[in-house]
């Protein structure tokens, strides 16, 4: 364990939890993709089933099991919950426009995937400050894990080539969110929006 | 590829 990938873990439950009480709070899901959420409920659950089979860590059980857990109750609040404010229309992208480049990179890949937010953004042009922060640290998440993998490589010789293509893949897909939320969000009006 | 220890990331 490192500082990269515990800051970049602590990241991605803040993501999460953002997330999550946007939607709680503001008993709206607008401007949140559904699919997107309901892929990670699946990523999640297709590659934590390890939980059942190896024990690695306190830590790495726990974690695992609020990832899941947390994934599963947010695709809830969209669409039990809080269906009726769930504009389906905007949430428009085609799961198999990802699926199949990730199906045909699963012979070389475990898993590759982007939140459609950002998706939705090039499409509504426009995002919720919220929700771009919630991306913000999602994408911060995954830059962390990219330090994680040079700590450790570096320091305990370790490497995964899966792990680290597909991790460059996802980071690759936030640099113009970043750019965006950095111009706009941060020193901007508060809400991003497409020029 | 995978060398150098166990991949426990999350």
């Amino acid at each position: 364990m490192n500082i990269f990938r515990l800051s970049g873990d602590l990241c991605h439950l803040v993501a999460i939890i953002i997330l999550f009480l946007k939607i709680w709070k503001s008993k709206s899901c607008a401007g949140i993709s559904g699919k997107s959420q309901v892929l990670f409920a699946v990523v999640f659950t297709t590659r934590y089933l390890d939980l059942f089979t190896s024990f690695i860590s306190i830590y790495n059980t726990v974690m695992k099991v609020v990832y899941l857990a947390s994934a599963y109750a947010t695709v809830s609040l969209i669409y039990l919950r809080f269906r009726s404010t769930f504009d389906s229309e905007s949430d428009s992208f085609r799961v198999e426009f990802l699926l199949v480049p990730v199906a045909g990179l699963s012979f070389l890949e475990n898993y590759a995937f982007t939140p459609l937010e950002l998706f939705m953004i090039t499409k509504t042009g426009e995002a919720a400050s919220i929700t771009t922060h919630y991306l913000f640290f999602l994408g911060l998440y995954r830059a962390l894990y990219l330090g994680n993998w040079l700590w450790r490589y570096h320091v305990e010789e370790f490497f995964d080539q899966i792990a680290v293509v597909s991790g460059v893949v996802q980071t690759i897909f936030y640099c113009d969110f970043f750019y965006l939320y950095f111009t706009r969000v941060i020193r901007g009006s508060g809400k991003m929006s497409l020029p | 590829c995978s060398f150098g220890g166990q991949k426990d990331e999350l």
